[in-house]
């Protein structure tokens, strides 16, 4: 299974819909302070079923979904769709029957979030497992945040031993 | 439980010796259980030498040794289980010209030998031009982001308006 | 002991609300203690707002920013009572060209108002070039410091060598 | 008063005399990593009375001495001086006589440290105090460690608070 695109509508600074393709090899993201590059990489931590909004900066979940500026009104949607592509057909049992699969995770103010995978409703869990299922996540040791570098260099040593869970 | 967490922390080890050579262009480290024999208690102690130096807890080293020692265990650890994405962001950001040029070989190899994808936040621009493309995100309407393909001399340019 | 911490607190609040102003070109922030009636004990919280963005608590703020805003506050103290010298390790590690210009700018300006000398450990081929001279720190022999006076193409080179 | 010069033997990566001039405006100090330059900062705290080994990221106050390499043995002594110049004469009465201050630590390996100004022995109360009524000092706020920034921004509000105190 391969990533392929991330698409994000409503989702902190990025209001409008925009397209990231993920391609093989290495892509990098630049751009000054406060543009939106962190903002990204939690659009799809977020996507893969990020529970702790403290984990995405937040104070509540809601806090994903764009704010307003000056010039446009705060949204009340935010939606994130992460594309994979299974054309290997090595995807877990429940999807492997599909040559690409599509999970979506959408909030509305006030009412939470709802999971798709391939328009089909699905549980946090489900995702979660899912991702989990291809050796990632949003929690996973490839996934690496801002600052969780400097954490790592800083815990103390039993908070440093639960990286090697993951990998038992 | 006890057992897998002993397997692993020798896998990891044996991929942690070898990045940590990769990344320093030499010298040895290794990790430590604080308490072998109650592994699902116990700590993760680091032990490194960087080239020239002398074995030394993590705690004594340079702001950027430090850092570029936790990549090493970070990879280390996902190379026991490599994921199809990893994304890292502005992990080089206390690395030197030479550790970073040392970092993208690293991830270079690791996208070539595992097929993973990468895509990697920076500010530096060595790590810019090591990169198969590029994306630029911007804020031409203040307080909204856009994103947008760009070459390297562009998202050099990019580095400094804000 | 209250009343002169309230005091103080005023005081570093109107410093710190215009040295946010020049670090960021514009925008506006402020300090407030979240136990107003028990200063002592209280918390401090930031609230900042880059140009262009809406009032936020400092934990919403991009990684830069953040660091940008706490420099702030770090120079609003100092200012209270300008110390003779000023050390400073890497601060400017994370900002990106457009900030370290103006962080550059307003360390000359502290420089010149207080007479206070700085030392200024840096990364940032920005910061150096602002510099009024340069030392440039070797490990020729390895595991031996040597320290040497450098201009900007030798610090340049120096940043890579390792 | 004004800071001159610094001179640091023994401490830490600095085996070999070292002296570090303090000019006025801006003083630039660069170099790859871990080739020395935060050492010479803290041999500048050490010097100004700092009490925890912690702080200057040792174990015992002994790891402050020149620990060997495979070419040189270990040191047992290490010494740093600061020299400042009184000639505006307004330094703190106890040393207001004087033209030049200056201030040494010197430690020796299992035998802890002695402090020296202008000759004179003194204890670390005395020093901590000297830098204190120079509005400066180990643990002040003009005098920024490396990775500080990023512990005031993840401070709880709390320990924020304690940064004002050194104002009042
Ligand atoms: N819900 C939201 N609605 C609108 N804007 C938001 C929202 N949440 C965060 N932001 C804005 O996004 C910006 C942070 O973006 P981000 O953290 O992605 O920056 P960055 O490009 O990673 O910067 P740095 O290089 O400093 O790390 C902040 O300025 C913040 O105001
Ligand atoms: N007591 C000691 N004796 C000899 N060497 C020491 C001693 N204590 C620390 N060192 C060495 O000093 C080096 C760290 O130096 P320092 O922290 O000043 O680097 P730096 O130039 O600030 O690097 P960075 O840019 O990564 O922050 C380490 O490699 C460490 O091995
Ligand atoms: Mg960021
Ligand atoms: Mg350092």
């Amino acid at each position: 299974v391969q990533f392929t695109r991330v698409r994000l509508t409503g989702f902190k600074s990025f209001v409008d819909p925009t397209e990231l393709d993920i391609a093989p090899g290495l892509t990098g993201v630049v751009g000054p302070n406060g543009c939106g590059k962190s903002n990204i990489l939690e659009a799809i931590r977020w996507c893969m079923g990020e529970g702790s909004a403290r984990q995405l900066r937040g104070g509540g979940m809601d806090d994903v979904i764009f704010s307003g500026t000056s010039d446009r009104p705060a949204r009340n949607i935010a939606e994130v769709s992460i594309e994979l592509d299974n054309h290997q057909k090595d995807a877990p049992t429940a999807v492997n029957e599909f040559d690409q699969i599509t999970v979506t995770r959408r909030i509305e103010r006030d009412s939470g979030s709802n999971y798709k995978v391939n328009n089909q409703d699905a549980r946090a869990r489900d995702v979660q497992l899912l991702f989990a299922d291809l050796q990632t996540g949003a929690r996973s040791t490839g996934i690496v945040s801002q600052g969780k570098i400097a954490a790592i260099v800083a815990a103390k040593t039993v908070e440093r031993r639960t990286i090697l869970e993951e990998a038992a | 439980g006890r057992e897998r967490l002993l397997a692993s922390f020798e896998t990891v080890n044996g991929h942690f010796r070898s990045l940590f050579a990769r990344l320093y262009g030499g010298g040895r480290a290794h990790l430590t259980l604080t308490e072998a024999d109650d592994p699902l208690n116990s700590g993760l102690e680091i032990m490194a030498s960087p080239p020239g130096k002398r074995l030394q807890s993590l705690s004594l080293l340079s702001g950027g040794e430090q850092a570029l020692t936790a990549i090493a265990l970070l990879f280390a650890v996902f190379l026991t289980n490599p994921a199809p994405i990893c994304i890292l962001d502005e992990v080089d950001a206390p690395l030197d010209d030479s550790n970073v040029d040392r970092f993208c070989t690293l991830v270079e190899d690791i996208a070539e030998e595992t097929g993973t994808r990468f895509l990697i936040v920076t500010h530096h621009r060595l790590t810019m031009a090591r990169m198969d493309r590029l994306y630029g995100v911007t804020m031409a309407e203040r307080g909204v982001s856009q994103l947008v393909s760009v070459d390297l001399r562009a998202a050099e340019a990019m580095r400094e308006t804000a």
